[in-house]
């Protein structure tokens, strides 16, 4: 999900 | 050894009851600094991080890091042994298996051990790397008995919450099937108590939709704190944030949600 994927960008950047 | 004092065994039963509805069982990260917690919900929307520092602790001695897996659950039935002016410390051998919640009465009459086991908790290690404060693009303190009652009222409309922040001040907004709210929040101009004030802090207004469920969460930890404070910026997580008196914080971090 899209929420999701924020949380995941905001504390895992690549 | 590990071993942490409370004198207010209420402080540890407010922490519990912010965390319980979103975590079932939580790493609590145990060193030399303090006592941390950061976990995700099982839904992986939300994140808990949770922080005590160790001078905030009346009693602290940590002398190896120690990792420990709680059911929190289990956590929250032997607080809730607790009396309410009781002091509370937390004790633990190096590598335990189990930890042991010690609670004493004010006249020390009263003597209460209480033993839980440890969870080996082998699930992901979150290892969150976000050191670098995010400058966020619109941050607000208001009451935190307010954002409750704002956040109940309008869950009652709909699933979600939006947010818009402006220099004015900050408006709620929810709509659904029979109708639709708004609340309207200005900033105070001069608040008699530092507690009841409003304060916004804008960079760029935003506009921002969250999920009441989670919302409604987060306002367990209201007790913590007079206040809460938001940090708001388009497409990155809301945090949401209650100090634990002087001890600590802790926060919520929430996606918005998005138009596909």
């Amino acid at each position: 999900r899209t929420s999701q994927k924020i949380l995941e960008r905001y504390f895992w950047p690549d | 050894m590990f071993e942490a004092r409370l004198v207010q065994s209420a402080i540890l039963k407010k922490v519990l009851d912010a965390i319980k509805d979103l975590l079932t069982e939580a790493t609590f990260e145990c060193s030399d600094s303090g006592i941390q917690v950061q976990a995700m919900d099982n839904a992986h929307v939300s994140l808990v991080s949770l922080n005590l520092r160790s001078d905030g602790f009346d009693k602290y001695r940590c002398d190896r890091n120690l990792s420990m897996g709680m059911s929190i659950a289990s956590m929250t039935k032997i607080l809730r042994c607790a009396g309410a002016e009781d002091t509370v410390t937390l004790r633990a051998v190096d590598n335990p298996e189990n930890i042991m919640f010690i609670f004493e009465s004010p006249n020390k009459e009263k003597l209460a051990e209480y033993e839980m086991k440890l969870i080996n908790m082998d699930q992901e290690h979150l290892g969150i790397i976000k050191t670098k404060e995010t400058s966020y693009s619109c941050v607000v303190k208001m009451p935190s008995q307010e954002f409750s009652r704002i956040c109940r009222d309008l869950s009652q409309f709909g699933e979600s919450i939006t947010f818009a922040c402006s220099k004015e001040g900050i408006k709620f907004s929810a709509s659904g099937d029979f109708g639709q709210a708004t609340v309207k929040l200005a900033q105070t101009a001069d608040a008699d108590k530092e507690e009841e004030a409003v304060l916004v802090t804008m960079q760029e207004p935003v506009k921002l939709t969250f999920s009441c469920r989670y919302l409604n969460c987060f306002v367990k930890a209201g007790p913590l704190c007079a206040q809460v404070q938001l940090s708001m910026s388009n497409d990155v997580p809301l945090v949401c944030e209650y100090k634990i008196g002087d001890i600590g914080h802790i926060r919520y971090y929430l996606a918005p949600k998005i138009d596909d």
